[in-house]
């Protein structure tokens, strides 16, 4: 039942995109990231949540190296929605853990947030999946990260792999 | 490169979980999910996205066998964080596309958000990883999301596996 946690993965040809206040109706996320793929658009993460009100801010990763078209989409897709700004940070990296059977580890997410902690790395983004737990932290941190979750989770640095 | 969709994956036994405004610094991550991890709670997806703000909400989500002791907590957590209110919602339902190779085939997320905006559905959480695609949208919706995924990604019936 144990996770077990196989590598720490890290990118840093990462921007960070939010466009704030998109109206919370069916059919919004398909219009934003429809767009995008029609553009060719390689989108990583996709990070939502909302909550009782009319609107909610939609975030994701891209390549930093797209980010000059997507501001160009997303600033039109955000007129075309009435949504309110884009917000696009490409001084972000991405940081990950990958392994197997966290759900069932409760703990292990949360000890990565800790090695992060102990850094005084701040978290801007989180997403999880059964088998990877990522973050979006400030590119400037990137080496101290790695290095911290290779010592939590007792891995050797030749683990470490390109996210 | 093509994205193969190999499975739609749904889980009715969800509550999606909101503290609000919790303190956007280092620690705060790791304060909430050890605490949770500590009681022994199962976390399924965890959620966050921030801005240039002060706060953040963290949302994640958990089995509904265990709301009860997750308000417990939440809301000791979040007063210790002068954080704002805990939101529970145990009326939603986790959707998933499973396959491989998401990152290169920008459509496939859209496709997704296509099926669903079709049949009028909103889309409350995404959160995505190379192999997979999860949603939160409300349970009475689970049947027709499943549905008109199985149609969209042209999947038997049988392939659809419990989250
Ligand atoms: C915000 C966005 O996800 C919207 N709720 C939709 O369903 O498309
Ligand atoms: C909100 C939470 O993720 C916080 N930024 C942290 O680093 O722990």
């Amino acid at each position: 039942k144990d996770m077990l946690v196989v590598g720490v993965a890290h990118d840093t040809n990462v921007a960070k995109v939010a466009i704030l206040s998109v109206p919370d109706r069916p059919g919004v996320a398909y219009n934003i990231f429809s767009r995008l793929a029609v553009e060719g658009i390689n989108v990583d993460m996709i990070v939502q949540t909302n909550k009782e009100l009319n609107v909610t801010d939609m975030v994701f990763s891209t390549s930093r190296d797209d980010v000059v078209r997507v501001r160009e989409i997303a600033e039109a897709v955000a007129q075309d929605l009435g949504a309110g700004d884009v917000l696009i940070d490409d001084t972000v990296a991405k940081i990950s853990i990958v392994g197997a059977g966290m759900v069932s580890n409760p703990g292990v997410a949360a000890r990565m947030f800790e090695a992060l902690a102990e850094e005084d790395i701040n978290i801007q983004v989180i997403s999880t999946s059964e088998i990877k737990v990522s973050c979006l932290i400030a590119e400037e941190h990137i080496k101290r990260a790695a290095q911290a979750l290779h010592r939590k989770f007792q891995l050797d640095a030749v683990k470490s792999m390109e996210a």
